[in-house]
């Protein structure tokens, strides 16, 4: 986007639109970052391998998403999960080669226990039933 | 993760870099809603029987779950009562699927001895509940102990086990006590007992400077007083895993209004 930015800067000062500037299709705008496009990966994280298992006794751990590379759509206060997921999937249904997926749905996400003990080793077990998506897309 | 909550075996598994680790540390904590990273006082690394009981109604919930996401699959609803588990009750059952956080308490004090010659023998035992998220009511509470069989001892022998709720303590004479429950036990008797402290829990959560603790005192069926430890309770210097504690169901009993973004 900063490259956007620059060409957005370009084209107020020349009285004529460069061409294609403005006119680059999305496939084209990709292909050029190719290497690093925005790509969803999947990660196990280990309780284990963070070191928790004095404190969490379960579960062992839980599968996340997350992304990497220039991702189309920076969520800022004038974006909420809603919207970002909705563009997302847009932008995605006209290149999905190159933009994934969003990453979660806004509404609703699994419900997870988590058992661990706190600083006065009692025994907590919590249900997380209602999570609420703080942001969304590809993240 | 697919259908029954397993991990697709091919996520990657690698290690993560040290900046990435405290961005999901961060990231975990603030789901979790915790402050900071827990530092537990763990004996010997090995679980005592408060965390073995919680790990069991950990099973229990996410065999419950996996079920459920299976019984959508398969249309059938499933039966949550399994004889191994120590919520065998229905309704105890029915408060776990109900609560969204179930909370063990550490006894924090064991008296043993006679604190004045002409007072019977007690053991107290006092739990913290400071600790208990704002907004969060008990809709159950219960307090374990663990009774051994002391028939090579006391042979044909019967107890008559009370609990009380302390009220009020002096220092000069025996505090003023509440009696919540009296049980005949026999001597051969082995396993855990549970005692309904409801609604002691919930008058210790909203008035904090009543909570004095429970007594506990044993007597012969000739109503002699004795020693609990000698009637077989475990107490602090018994077996981790028979251990006295406190468990208690919540729910959230305030609705939180998400603020608009």
């Amino acid at each position: 986007s900063t490259g956007g930015k620059r060409r957005q800067q370009n084209r107020n000062r020349s009285t004529q639109p460069q061409d294609g500037s403005m006119g680059l299709g999305v496939a084209d705008y990709n292909n050029s970052d190719q290497k690093t496009a925005c790509r969803r990966h999947e990660l196990y994280v280990s309780f284990r391998e963070l070191g928790w298992q004095d404190w969490i006794i379960a579960p062992e751990g839980y599968a996340a998403n997350y992304c990497d590379g220039e991702c189309s759509f920076p969520l800022n206060a004038h974006m909420n999960a809603t919207n970002h997921a909705i563009v997302q999937t847009l932008v995605h249904l006209m290149n999905p080669e190159n933009v994934p997926k969003p990453c979660c749905a806004p509404t609703k996400l699994h419900a997870i226990s988590v058992l661990y003990f706190d600083d006065n080793s009692n025994v907590i077990l919590k249900k997380y039933k209602n999570m609420v998506v703080r942001a969304c897309g590809c993240h | 993760l697919d259908g029954n909550n397993e991990v697709h075996p091919g996520f990657i598994q690698r290690r993560l870099r040290t900046h990435a680790k405290r961005e999901m540390q961060r990231e975990i904590l603030s789901i979790l809603g915790l402050p900071h990273r827990p530092r537990p006082h763990l004996s010997h690394g090995k679980f005592n029987s408060a965390p073995l009981f919680m790990l069991d109604l950990y099973n229990t919930i996410s065999s419950d779950e996996k079920s459920q996401v299976q019984g959508m699959l398969d249309g059938y609803q499933s039966t949550l009562t399994t004889q191994s588990s120590p919520l065998a009750t229905y309704q105890e059952t029915a408060f776990l699927n109900d609560a969204d956080m179930v909370m063990s308490f550490v006894n924090l004090v064991e008296y043993d001895s006679k604190l004045f010659p002409q007072q019977r023998h007690h053991k107290e035992f006092k739990f913290n509940l400071s600790q208990i998220p704002k907004g969060e009511a008990v809709t159950a509470a219960e307090f374990r102990l663990y009774k051994e069989c002391v028939s090579h001892t006391f042979h044909n022998e019967t107890f008559l086990l009370k609990v009380y709720q302390v009220v009020k303590e002096h220092s000069d004479r025996e505090a003023d006590l509440f009696l919540l429950e009296s049980r005949r036990l026999w001597a051969a008797e082995e396993g855990w007992l549970e005692f309904d402290i409801t609604a002691t829990s919930n008058l210790w959560l909203m008035s904090p400077v009543h909570n004095l603790g429970l007594q506990v005192s044993m007597e012969t069926s000739s109503g002699q007083s004795i020693s609990v430890k000698e009637a077989g309770l475990v107490g602090h210097d018994g077996a981790l895993e028979k251990q006295p504690f406190m468990v208690a169901f919540f729910r959230i009993s305030e609705v939180y209004i998400r603020t608009a973004r």
